[in-house]
Parts: structure tokens; C-alpha cells; sequence
């Protein structure tokens, strides 16, 4: 198992090397253990540089710099293992119009191993879903599913 | 393996039967404040056998079962079913239908192709699925940002996962 | 000291009765002493009922349904004590956009008494704001403040 | 009283002068992922008197100045000042100026209209404001959905805070 640990740190690394950058537009990321002597016991460095940034430590990072360096490290992790499906409650909350284009785009190549469900509030995610699902409350408090047709979606004036 | 449908009944907010079906590729949920999207969050979490109500924001677990609202009277029972497909190398049939019920009494009933097996019985399929017990699988609502600054040990934890 | 303390509980409960419905349409707040025999070290719990529901325990509300809670708290304390300027880092993000109007419109009531910073990505947000202030980062990752013109802003597309 | 500028100088991401006229109403500032909003944010924490660098989202006091980027040196100082207006009742003159600094050797400034003062002189002129220590007053980034959490002690607090 020591073996199976290490050849999976190697190819997440591997593939955060890749990852990293398409979300960042650029910038670099590795994983490396605290203490290369202890292999099975030693836990897991996450360090990212942000492009054109310095090294700095991962609390100087902004709020969506942490959300989007979190799903480089899930996406790589997907890429090796690929889960048969993902559930992601508004993970994209944090992030800016570019990065949210990017993050899209990203899911476009995650989607193709794995179902992915997803609740979101941003309307470029929506619009590369395959089945949109709308679900309102009534007057009685009791969830509903309503279809929605995404030219007239106006998130929070779906009233019942 | 493929996820084909999820279904809800007196689970949260979810007083009557709601149905997903859940396509290949991306299936958004999208609703005002409030209307019940991360109780669907929650109710894969827990028809996948999860037993700690915390995690699925609660205080007991009979927090899940439809409490009532306005006029209506609680239920007395949370039932859900993820039907999986292309699944005959996980279990010898092309379907497979596994459903979790909780009653107020606080009875526990677990199904597999509609015939009751024990919580072990559904915790081991999952495993077989590749799912496990994959913590990042599922992303809960504020909880990307804290990924990043989780301890090292954690960190490893879920390298030890996907291995 | 324990009477100014009783009497500001009763007046921000006050404020809280009339500000949260209007925050969320309807429901109703108030605030209780865990232990009303000790008036002096007692804690205090914030009960909600949104519009149609049953009064659920705190943990079960929605992450917006939090957020639009906590502003509700939060004005009724700034409507009794105003406080010169208040400084709010992106607390209309979890809000759908009938939440934001609403806290839009509460807005406008604060800041006839105290000044409002306030960091968003939100459009409506940005409308009602006397002073618009964009701010990039350079190729050098140096911050820099550039105006903003609201009729072509896109977040996050002010590549320098 | 009002606020009338900010200014900050070496202060994270702000290697250059930045001033902030701040009116009366509401001041929005907006811009991309990681452009230095919510530094702004830990500026005006920050010449407050705020003594946990914790609260900056720094491991220690000196994460505050300009750590360099790219081919630019790191900074030896971190100044940030708050200019307030319509003082006569809270100072005497029609304006104060609240200046602090932080040197690469941990040495602190702290001035007021450009003179010298002590640390407990900043933070009383703020408490005659009406500002004080009132944790309330600055809602940091993601802070919103736990004050509806936060423990009914907690909850006292912040009402003796406004008492
Ligand atoms: N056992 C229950 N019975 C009835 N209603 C419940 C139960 N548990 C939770 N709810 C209701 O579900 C609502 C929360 O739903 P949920 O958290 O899914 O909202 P959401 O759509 O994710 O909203 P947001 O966009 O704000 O995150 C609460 O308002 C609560 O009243
Ligand atoms: N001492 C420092 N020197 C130089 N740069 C710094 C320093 N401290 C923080 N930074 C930079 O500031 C950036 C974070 O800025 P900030 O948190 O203000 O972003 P933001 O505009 O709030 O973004 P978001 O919209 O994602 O919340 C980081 O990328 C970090 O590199
Ligand atoms: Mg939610
Ligand atoms: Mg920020």
C-alpha cells in the first residue's frame, strides 16, 4: 500500500502540474510531503503560485484563489481516479467571470469520465448542463421540481 | 456504472415523491434561497449510508424526515433510491436500486433491488463503485474554500482515498 | 450596566421584528434569553421563522437563508447604534436575486447613518453605489486602482 | 463624524500610494479574483490598531508589508492612513489623520495627524467614535453565514458591544 500511495501522489502531482495552470491562466502548483523520510506516515504539502505571483503562504491567497486552487487539486485527484459521479454545491460562488469560463471549461473534460450534479447559482454553468432542473418551494414550504427554460431564468423570482 | 435516477420522498423539504433522472454529463439544480437544492445534496449523501447527522446539517437524524409546514403534518418517514445502471460486473443484474428509509421510531430500513440487506450490504456496493467512502466526491455548500487550508494529514487522507 | 444591556436587547429585538421581513418577504425573528433568571451572564438566541415555515433549528436553514439572517441581526443592531461606516466583504454572495434587491433596498436605509464599504461582484450592488472603485492587479501583481465605467464592466475581464 | 480618505503604502499588494476618497453613501469596490479587494478590507482592520495577524490572514505581523512579486523587491514598510472628518467634538480639529506603519524589524509607528502617539491613543479615539473594538462593524469575506451560528455567549457580545 506504501507503493500504491506514492506512484498516486506522483500522478496527481503530474496532473496538477496541468490542471493548475489551464484554471490559473498560467501560475504553477506541486504536491510534496512534510517529511520525505517518513513516506508512510508523513502528510501532504498543497503549494501553488498564483502567475506572477510569489510563493506565498496558501492564507495570504484570496477567497477565490483558495476556491480555485482547491478544484485544481479535485480535478487532478478526478483525472487519476475518476469517480462515477461528482456533487458540487455552488463551488463556483467565489469565483470572477474568467475564472468561472475556465472552471467551465475544465468540467467540459471532467464530464466526459464522470456524471457530474451540480448546484449552482452562475448562468454560464447552466448553460453547459445537459438537464437543467428548477425547484421552487410552494406557498406550503414543500419542495417542488418545476421545468426551466433558460431564456427567461431569473434565479430567486421563480415564485410559486 | 452509471448513476440513472434519483428519487426523494418526505426526505427534508421533499414532502411528495420527486424524481430526477440523471443523464451522462452535467445536471444542474438551480432555484431561489431556500427551496431545497442542497437537500438533494444531502439526500445522496444519505441513501450512499451516511450516519453522522451533523453532516448533513442536522442535530438528530430524524431531521430528515418532512417535519411539517403551515398546515401540513409531518410524515412519518424519509425514504430514497439512487437507481444505478450498467451494472452487471458490480452486481450480476443490469440495474441496480438502492434505497434507504428512516421511520420516527427511529428504525432504519436499507434495500437493494427492493429486498432488505443491511447498512454493510450498501456501504460495500458503493466501495465496489469506485465511490467508497470518496469524501471529494461530494462538495458541500462553503466548503471549497477550506479545502486548500485542511492539514497536511488531510490532505494524505484523501491521496489514501483515490489510491 | 445590566439595565443598558436589557434595554438594548429589547430595542434591537424590536428593530429585528421590523427588519426581518422585510429582508425575507414575510416570517418573523426575535431574540431570547437562554436563561432568563440571569439577566446578567445569559447568552442570547436568535430565533427565525422564514415566511411559511415551521421555526427550524438554525443548522437546517439554507446557506442564503443564514446570510439574509445574519444581515437581519447585524442592521437591527446598526439601526440602534449607528456606527460611523461599516465595512462588508462580499455578503451578498450566497443571496439569489430577490434576496439582493431586498438587501439592496435595506442598504439605502443604513446609509442615511453610517458610511458603507463594501466589496461585490454583483451588479445590482454596484448600481446603487455613490463611488465605484475597480481594482486590478498588474503583470506584476501590484494593486492598482483603476475607474469604472459600470456600462462595460465585466468582473474579472480587466486583463491590464 | 465621517471618513473622509483612505491611504495605503507597502501594504500587501499596494506597493504604490493608493488613496480611496470615501463619501458619504456607499463605496463599492469591485475587480477580479485576487486583484488586493479584501486587502483593502485588512487595511482599514489594520489602522484600526488590530493586533492578531490571524485576523489579517497572515501567519506573522510582517505578512503585512509588500512581500515583492515577479522583479520587484519585497518593501521595508507598510503604512496605511485613515483620514476622518467633521472631528471638532471627538478631537478638537476639523480633521484627524490615523497613521500607522510596520518596518521590516517589528519596529511599530503609530501617529495622529502626523505626530507621534501610542497604540492605546489610536484605539481610544476610535472607541469615542462610536466604532470601538466593535467586532460588527467589518464583515470579513465568508464570515456572513456563521454569525447565525455563533454560540448565544457570542451572540451577548455582540449586543454589549452596541449597549
Ligand atoms: N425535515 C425538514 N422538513 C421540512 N423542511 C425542511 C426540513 N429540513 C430542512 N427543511 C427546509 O429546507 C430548507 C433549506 O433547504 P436547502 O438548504 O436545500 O436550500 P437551498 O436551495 O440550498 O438554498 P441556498 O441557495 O440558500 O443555499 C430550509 O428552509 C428548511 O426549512
Ligand atoms: N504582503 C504581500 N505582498 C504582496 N502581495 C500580497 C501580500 N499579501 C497578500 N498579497 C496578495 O494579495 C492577493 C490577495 O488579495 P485579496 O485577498 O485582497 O483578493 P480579492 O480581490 O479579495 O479576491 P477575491 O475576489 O478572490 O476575494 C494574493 O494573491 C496575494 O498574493
Ligand atoms: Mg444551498
Ligand atoms: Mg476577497
Amino acid at each position: 500500500s506504501r507503493r500504491r500511495f506514492l506512484s498516486t501522489l506522483t500522478q496527481v502531482d503530474e496532473q496538477l502540474k496541468k490542471v493548475f495552470p489551464i484554471l490559473f491562466n498560467g501560475g504553477s502548483a506541486r504536491l510534496r510531503l512534510v517529511d520525505e523520510s517518513l513516506p508512510l506516515e508523513s502528510g501532504v504539502l498543497v503549494e501553488v503560485q498564483p502567475p506572477g505571483k510569489r510563493l506565498v503562504h496558501m492564507g495570504l491567497l484570496s477567497g477565490g484563489e483558495k476556491a480555485l486552487a482547491a478544484m485544481a487539486l479535485l480535478f487532478a485527484i478526478y483525472l487519476i481516479k475518476p469517480s462515477p459521479f461528482i456533487v458540487m454545491d455552488e463551488v463556483d460562488a467565489p469565483l470572477d467571470e474568467a475564472n468561472t469560463d475556465r472552471f467551465n471549461n475544465l468540467l467540459q473534460e471532467i464530464k466526459k469520465s464522470s456524471q457530474i450534479i451540480m448546484v449552482t447559482h452562475n448562468r454560464k454553468t447552466m448553460e453547459i448542463a445537459e438537464r437543467l432542473y428548477g425547484i421552487v418551494m410552494n406557498k406550503t414550504s414543500v419542495s417542488k421540481i418545476v421545468s426551466v427554460d433558460l431564456k427567461d431564468y431569473q434565479p430567486g423570482s421563480e415564485e410559486m | 456504472m452509471r448513476t440513472k435516477n434519483l428519487s426523494l420522498r418526505g426526505f427534508k423539504s421533499f414532502m411528495d415523491k420527486s424524481s430526477f433522472q440523471i443523464p451522462p454529463g452535467i445536471s444542474a439544480f438551480v432555484g431561489p434561497n431556500g427551496c431545497g437544492k442542497s437537500n438533494v445534496v444531502d439526500a445522496i449523501r444519505w441513501v450512499m449510508g451516511e450516519q453522522s447527522p451533523k453532516q448533513l446539517r442536522g442535530r438528530q437524524m430524524e431531521d430528515v424526515i418532512f417535519s411539517g409546514a403551515g398546515s401540513l403534518k409531518p410524515l412519518g418517514m424519509a425514504e430514497v433510491t439512487l437507481t444505478l445502471e450498467d451494472t452487471e460486473e458490480l452486481y450480476g443484474t443490469s440495474e441496480v436500486s438502492v434505497t434507504r428509509r428512516l421511520y420516527r421510531s427511529n428504525e432504519s430500513e436499507y434495500l437493494i433491488n427492493n429486498s432488505p440487506c443491511r447498512l454493510k450490504d450498501i456501504q460495500d456496493l458503493f466501495m465496489g463503485t469506485g465511490l467508497g467512502n470518496r469524501s471529494y466526491s461530494i462538495i458541500a455548500q462553503g466548503e471549497i474554500g477550506s479545502i486548500i487550508e485542511q492539514k497536511p494529514e488531510e490532505t494524505r487522507r484523501l491521496l489514501e482515498e483515490a489510491a
